[in-house]
């Protein structure tokens, strides 16, 4: 799954996901990918969020609306995505997520679990893409 | 804060492709976020990415892969969606036809693919030969692992099709537990 955010030199946000979904799944199976709130998520007044992972049980927990409205609530990035996945491991120990954060002036952070994530970014006059690893909680 | 223009998404290897697509196309005044990031995932969906985007990746116990997508307008607070999208390989871009040319956020299954058509984009069968190997090879092997619980014939021994065994109600809630799927199957 790819869970993507712009943002636009004007500051104007927008986000989104792609995904094929979970391997042998149920026909009409649909996991987190394209419930806005879990796959992805963005409110130009504060910032977005990306989300990839066991999406049946991502999708309970609407990880990206929770990270955004937490950095509504004055959290950083980094701790709006780890409470966001913190959530879910109270509930579900083994579960494997990626939460990725950006708030509306490009400061960003990212949270997992089960697994090492990672996260890309490029911005600014950068003249590559960085690659961020995220430790799993 | 590297600064605006931005782009960032999950994952890194692969999917950098569509970091860096995004990115530049940002640097042209006309492309607005909402163009960024479809075109972005639109990269990973032509791709492949790491086989968990776009055509080719997760058939079903059919061997058929369906697409899930959506995209949200961070002013607006709009969003488009498709859901189970079959034979159509644009899915991010048939999300954002959701999102500008109805009121919905959300179409699913062959609905959004008669929906799809009926907008511009081209039916067209999303396996390939690998999928469609990966996935028999699945079943010769008694289709393990799945996704089925309380089912009979035993699910962790054999293939479908299934048969929904009666439950206690102390039983459901236990049974029904989640259980972590360490092949890479097992997430989205």
């Amino acid at each position: 799954t790819i869970s993507m955010i712009a943002l636009h030199s004007s500051g104007v946000m927008a986000a989104g996901t792609s995904t094929n979904g979970a391997g042998r799944k149920v026909p009409g199976r649909v996991g987190d990918g394209p419930i806005t709130g879990s796959g992805s998520y963005v409110d130009g007044d504060v910032g977005g969020c990306g989300a990839t992972g066991d999406g049946d049980i991502m999708m309970r927990f609407l990880p990206c609306y929770q990270a955004v409205e937490n950095l509504r609530l004055g959290m950083s990035p980094q701790s709006a995505a780890e409470d966001a996945v913190r959530r879910m491991l109270r509930k579900y120990p083994d579960v494997q997520s990626g939460i990725v954060v950006v708030d509306n002036e490009g400061a960003h952070g990212g949270a997992g679990s089960g697994w090492t994530f990672t996260y890309a970014y490029r911005g600014g006059g950068m003249g590559e893409t960085v690659v961020v690893s995220v430790p799993p909680i | 804060s590297p600064g605006l223009p931005m782009v960032i998404n999950t994952w890194g290897g692969p999917f950098t492709a569509a970091t860096d697509a995004a990115y530049l196309a940002l640097l042209e005044s006309e492309t607005s976020a909402l163009d960024a990031v479809e075109i972005g995932c639109s990269t990973c969906e032509a791709n492949q990415c790491d086989g968990s985007v776009g055509y080719g990746g997760s058939p079903d116990e059919n061997c058929e892969t369906t697409l899930d997508a959506m995209i949200m307008d961070g002013t607006t607070m709009k969003s488009g969606a498709v859901a189970a999208l079959r034979r159509i390989k644009d899915a991010i871009s048939v999300a954002r036809a959701v999102l500008e040319h109805t009121t919905h956020t959300l179409l699913a299954g062959d609905f959004a693919t008669d929906f799809a058509i009926a907008n511009g984009f081209v039916a067209q069968n999303l396996t390939t030969e690998a999928s469609a190997a990966s996935c028999a090879q699945w079943k010769a092997g008694g289709c393990q692992p799945n996704y089925r619980i309380n089912v009979t014939p035993d699910p962790a021994q054999s293939c479908g099709p299934y048969a929904p065994t009666s439950l206690n109600s102390s039983s459901s809630s236990a049974a029904a537990a989640y259980q972590s799927r360490g092949s890479p199957e097992g997430h989205d």
